[in-house]
């Protein structure tokens, strides 16, 4: 895991390949387990990082949005820095001393693989569609949050088709399960990129949430921790105020469910570039990006619920 | 391969909700095939769009008759992903030697 190059952009193979280095460096500390497959059959690999039995736990995600190859490089620098600073940083071993981290690098493998030999800018799952030409469910319009209302589109050829149903897509129902069944997930984070902005619930409504403060104040902070490293700038609020109505969306899932911090990053992709985000940033990226986490991750810790 | 050649993002700059409003009829018409990055919702964000190379001239001309502001954020897609094709296959052969 020390020697995978973390600063380029990789296939899929190459990918599960590092979550396996990382797991073979890091037995005491890093399992890998599979969660489910692809609507393809591609594996759904968590790495679990635990320090004991029976914790509750944080969740992250990254590349729900296949075409977003920032998140999924993003995600495993950030499970190899998870696993060595555990034992040299204070506050991560504090932290994987109580809780549980679960992180889900490639979110659409299927769409990933795809983005890497068909279609670069695809970004929905793989899935056909019933009665249409058109492939796919974008599947952060697919959970059940005020599925099917503003914000995500009802037509099969749509990049924000919402699909048939909430948790059609097999890839969301996956992880809807894997939260249901484990019980104690008290912090959830999804990684996309575009903009530079840290969000959290609501998107499927134009409300605040009911801790609408305490999640302003950690968002606002870790929002801070991220820009001491090279003074990227951040928007911190509401999906819907920040940017735009979004039904079905993950966040919005989680909090309803009752896993009160649940944020979503759009990282950095200067305005210019989208999507293609150049190979040099990955690591400037993923290191910022490692602060902000980190100040939610400690909230999570510091505030039990 | 999908392939991206003459494909341009447009950073477009809606400056009061009736152009919003234009902007989210842009959206619906399908034939244009417009792959919107971020969608028109209010006037503190820029939408960005992908316009294939066929539907430019439609897409510019709407804008200019409704007087919305946009920039040519890409200029040729194609050329970024290839230069990011190029990037990627760079370092995985240095990491490799």
């Amino acid at each position: 895991s020390a020697t995978f190059n973390y600063a380029t952009y990789h296939t899929l193979d190459n990918l599960f390949k590092g979550l396996d280095a990382i797991v073979l460096d890091f037995k005491s500390l890093v399992t890998k387990q599979q969660i489910g497959t692809s609507t393809e059959g591609r594996p759904l690999y968590v790495l679990k990082f635990s320090t004991g039995a029976s914790r509750p736990a944080i969740w992250i995600d990254a590349g729900i949005h296949s075409r977003e190859w920032i998140t999924q490089a993003t995600a495993l620098w950030v499970g190899y820095k998870l696993a060595t600073d555990y034992g040299k940083d204070a506050s991560i071993t504090s932290l994987l001393n109580k809780f549980d981290v679960y992180l889900l690098v490639v979110t659409n493998p299927d769409g990933y693989v795809y983005s890497h030999t068909a279609d670069r800018m695809w970004r929905k799952t793989r899935a056909p569609n019933s009665g249409s030409r058109c492939i796919g469910v974008d599947p952060n319009r697919n959970w059940n949050a005020g599925f099917g209302g503003p914000g995500a589109s009802s037509d099969p050829c749509s990049d924000s088709y919402r699909g048939p149903s909430a948790e059609s897509a097999v890839e969301v129902k996956n992880i809807a399960n894997f939260i249901r069944s484990h019980g104690k997930i008290k912090g959830f984070v999804s990684i996309h990129s575009y903009s530079q902005l840290l969000l959290f619930p609501y998107g499927y409504k134009c409300t605040n949430p009911a801790h609408y403060t305490e999640l302003n104040t950690v968002g606002r902070s870790a929002a801070a921790a991220l820009s001491s490293l090279y003074g990227t700038q951040y928007k911190v609020g509401t999906i819907c105020s920040t940017i735009y109505q979004a039904s079905g969306g993950s966040i919005d899932w989680t909090y309803d469910i009752g896993i009160k911090y649940s944020f979503a990053f759009e990282l950095r992709d200067t305005g210019r570039y989208g999507f293609l985000l150049p190979a040099t940033q990955i690591l400037p990226t993923a290191q910022e990006t490692y602060l902000g986490l980190k100040k939610i991750m400690e909230h999570v810790r510091d505030n039990p619920y | 391969v999908k392939t991206f050649v003459g494909h341009q993002v447009l950073r477009i700059k809606a400056s009061n909700d009736d152009q919003i409003k234009e902007l989210q009829a842009l959206e619906g018409l399908t034939h244009l095939e417009l792959d919107f990055w971020t969608e028109p919702a209010n006037i503190d964000n820029p939408v960005d769009v992908r316009v294939p190379f066929h539907s430019l001239q439609s897409v510019k001309s709407y804008l200019e008759f409704n007087n919305i502001e946009y920039s040519i954020m890409i200029n040729d897609l194609q050329t970024v992903i290839d230069s990011e094709k190029q990037e990627m296959e760079t370092d995985n052969i240095k990491e490799r030697n």
